[in-house]
């Protein structure tokens, strides 16, 4: 069994990208066989770890059903693969919106591969179309990176109740993992107050008695990764954080969330 | 006439919701008649104003023709008015796809309005569907906020070749005025190497003998937006930030920009 991860928030420029990157990278580097998909339009995730686009087929191939994930999945670290995203697949939304089951192209697309990966992550663009819905019919649970912002703080009913029209339908296993704080800066009024609201939000979700939601069990994940200028000069060399400056705060904060992602795992 | 701006780049977060919001706001202080239009269904700038959702008709009733622009349009501070959006717009990408004319839907719909306004704002989400390209179709110039990282300048290639597109179809009096720098970190080595990437591309374009495209004469503007908290607080109030902190460097850098838009504007 794979543990099949989203990283999905409709509100853009949070870290979705940065996360996924990073914790497949962590991951990966611990030995466990991981496969990034990177289903964004903007290819940010393929840009950021150095891959040549054309050297395998694109996960619009593999969507459409014309390529195979086995063949489209390629080596980039050890034991870290990906499929990639190219220019094809911001033509996606609206070419493939009649295909019948559209909503589970990638989910049956990918199972023949899942069984050579322990752990699956997805990058999601910055929206709740036909990419992201065939992201979370295709995973186990999802984690939502964010920023500690008001506008950001503002999506999160949305996108809890799209992640529960998805469990009521084509994937019910999918659960929320929870929410990854990112770009973030403890010291501000703002960050502590919509930390508190999210703390409280999910500590109530979780309460004896409360209502039975995908985000039962979901909490906000320790640590926060801080804002540190080295993840965003990373990508510009096609490296992760843990090439480019491995001693920097972005190493040791997504190298801990990794850790934890992997030791919850073995313990399920 | 009418200064018709698309506040529009389709990487995630850069600051096009912030940016609409404060230049409208600033224009509108100095005198203007300002209509701000809210293309995204994350209805952000509707939240940043405190505009109370259901008061008027929304921008996707404007576009569906279901009501008029005139009776959408609700004033919302001196000058400033709003065409606001709703949970109503996430539905327009798919169910507008098929409509006839549907790049112009906006264009047209917002034409009868235009005369009581000297400048027209519009927020686009973070895609290049169909809502950002009716805010392209409507608008005379394209203003792309950016934040100054490696994987926002990536789209800029991509921003520009849409924008080229629709000048060379549906707006052919379409222009890229130019970058708006937004959570500008004037002290890093990225944001310096970004910038001169972006100065050199639009000195090259604005070149003798150089390609005559939609962004010949474009620029980086100044001043950059300084990342300033104050500008992540004030959403939460339903307030500007000249509203909430007059003095804070946000308030300075976008008071600054509106004065250059007015201008340059009572100069052509
Ligand atoms: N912890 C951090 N500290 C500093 N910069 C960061 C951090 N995390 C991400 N960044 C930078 O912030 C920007 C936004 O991050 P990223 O692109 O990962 O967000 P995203 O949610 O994937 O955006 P989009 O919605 O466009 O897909 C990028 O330029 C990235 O390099
Ligand atoms: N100069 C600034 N300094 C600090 N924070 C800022 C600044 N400009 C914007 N922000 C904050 O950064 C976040 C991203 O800005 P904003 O939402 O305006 O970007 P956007 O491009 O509209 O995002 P989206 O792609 O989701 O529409 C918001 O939480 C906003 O409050
Ligand atoms: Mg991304
Ligand atoms: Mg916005």
């Amino acid at each position: 069994v794979s543990r099949v991860i989203a990283l999905m928030n409709q509100k853009g420029g949070v870290g979705k990208t940065t996360t996924t990157v990073h914790l497949a990278a962590a991951v990966a580097a611990m030995g466990r066989p991981t496969l990034l998909i990177d289903l964004d339009p903007q290819a940010h995730a393929t840009l950021h770890l150095g891959a040549t686009p054309g050297a395998a087929p694109s996960v619009y191939r593999v969507l459409t059903g014309d390529a195979r994930a086995e063949d489209a999945a390629r080596p980039l670290r050890s034991n870290l693969w990906l499929i990639a995203s190219e220019t094809d697949l911001a033509a996606a939304e609206a070419e493939l919106a009649a295909e019948p089951h559209r909503e589970t192209m990638l989910a049956r697309a990918i199972a023949p591969v899942l069984p050579r990966f322990e752990f699956v992550f997805i990058d999601c663009p910055p929206s709740l179309g036909l990419l992201t819905v065939n992201a979370l019919a295709a995973a186990r649970e999802v984690l939502a990176p964010m920023q500690a912002h008001f506008l950001a703080l503002q999506g999160v009913g949305k996108l809890l109740e799209t992640v529960r029209l998805i469990a009521a339908g084509v994937n019910p296993r999918l659960r929320v993992g929870g929410i990854i704080l990112c770009m973030h800066e403890d010291s501000t009024r703002l960050s502590k107050e919509v930390v508190a609201d999210l703390e409280s939000f999910f500590t109530q979700a979780r309460a004896e008695g409360a209502e039975d939601t995908p985000w039962k069990s979901a909490r906000v994940y320790r640590p926060a990764v801080r804002r540190n200028v080295k993840l965003a000069e990373c990508p510009s060399f096609g490296q992760t954080v843990f090439e480019y400056a491995p001693a920097a705060s972005g190493a040791s904060d997504y190298r801990a969330l990794g850790e934890t992602l992997v030791k919850e795992w073995d313990a399920m």
